[in-house]
């Protein structure tokens, strides 16, 4: 099986288009962010700016951590920090034509991928969850 | 490229074996699960019984949604919960001579998987991201 076998134009099929993924923004309170995470059940979402573009991930992890006081968790000082305090700038990112050989790649270290326009505005992600899937149909071919 | 092509013995030498995996008991209470969590950076871990076998996985998520009150989190009710009241029970396991296919199948909807011994003690895991560099450094040749 040769990366070439795997058609390309599969990306945008398997990609998660952006109106379905959660997301925040750069200035979005702290405690607006714990709440999306929470609401939708993911450890980690894209982070993007007023022109959307990818600008960062950010994790319910770095946010506890963030207001983790020796004896509790003091949730009053979430709505003092913003997104962008505590984010992750460091977030894979491809273009829409780019091959699925790089998005296999970058899937190693990381759970998501996020896909741009020629524009480099979001257009959605990429998980390992459809990676694999594609992989496994291959496979059994 | 077919399944058989990729070694099975690989699955030993991919898994990540159980001394290296963080984990919790049963009836640990839910303060000390949090705190194994949160030094571990792990999103969630394997929860194992006094004789050593899987009997469930927890997150971060589960434990903070069983203590999350009105105004805040009530961390002082950790105490007052073990593992075994919020764990989910559902996680895949595999014994270690089993294919790397089925690791492949089971990995698409789980992030990791338990890998037992005949006897079925935990001997480790296998990460999505195992799979993923495997699958990779195939796909490459
Ligand atoms: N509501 C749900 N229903 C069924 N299965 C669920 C689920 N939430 C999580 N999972 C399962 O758990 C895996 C890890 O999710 P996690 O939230 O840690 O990590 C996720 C999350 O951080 C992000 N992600 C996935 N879908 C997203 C979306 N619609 N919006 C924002 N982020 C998303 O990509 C990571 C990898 O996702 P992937 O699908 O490969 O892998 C998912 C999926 O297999
Ligand atoms: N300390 C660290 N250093 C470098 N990269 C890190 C890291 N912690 C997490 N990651 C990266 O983030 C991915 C998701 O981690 P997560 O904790 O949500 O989800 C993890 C975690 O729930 C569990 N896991 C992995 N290693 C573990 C270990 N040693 N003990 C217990 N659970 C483990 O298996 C899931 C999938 O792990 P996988 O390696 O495929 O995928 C990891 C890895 O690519």
């Amino acid at each position: 099986l040769k990366n070439s076998q795997i058609v390309d134009n599969e990306i945008k099929e398997l990609m998660i288009s952006h109106e379905k993924v959660a997301h925040v923004q750069l200035n979005n309170p702290l405690d607006h962010a714990l709440l999306v995470l929470i609401k939708s059940g993911y450890t980690a979402i894209p982070v993007l700016d007023t022109e959307y573009k990818v600008q960062g991930q950010i994790s319910k992890a770095q946010i506890l951590d963030s207001i983790l006081g020796i004896e509790r968790i003091e949730m009053e000082r979430l709505h003092d920090y913003k997104v962008c305090d505590v984010m992750t700038t460091k977030v894979p990112k491809m273009n829409k034509n780019e091959t699925f050989g790089k998005a296999l790649m970058l899937s190693i270290n990381h759970p998501f991928v996020c896909i741009e326009d020629d524009e480099q505005s979001f257009i959605g992600i990429m998980t390992r969850r459809s990676i694999l899937a594609l992989i496994h149909r291959y496979l059994g071919k």
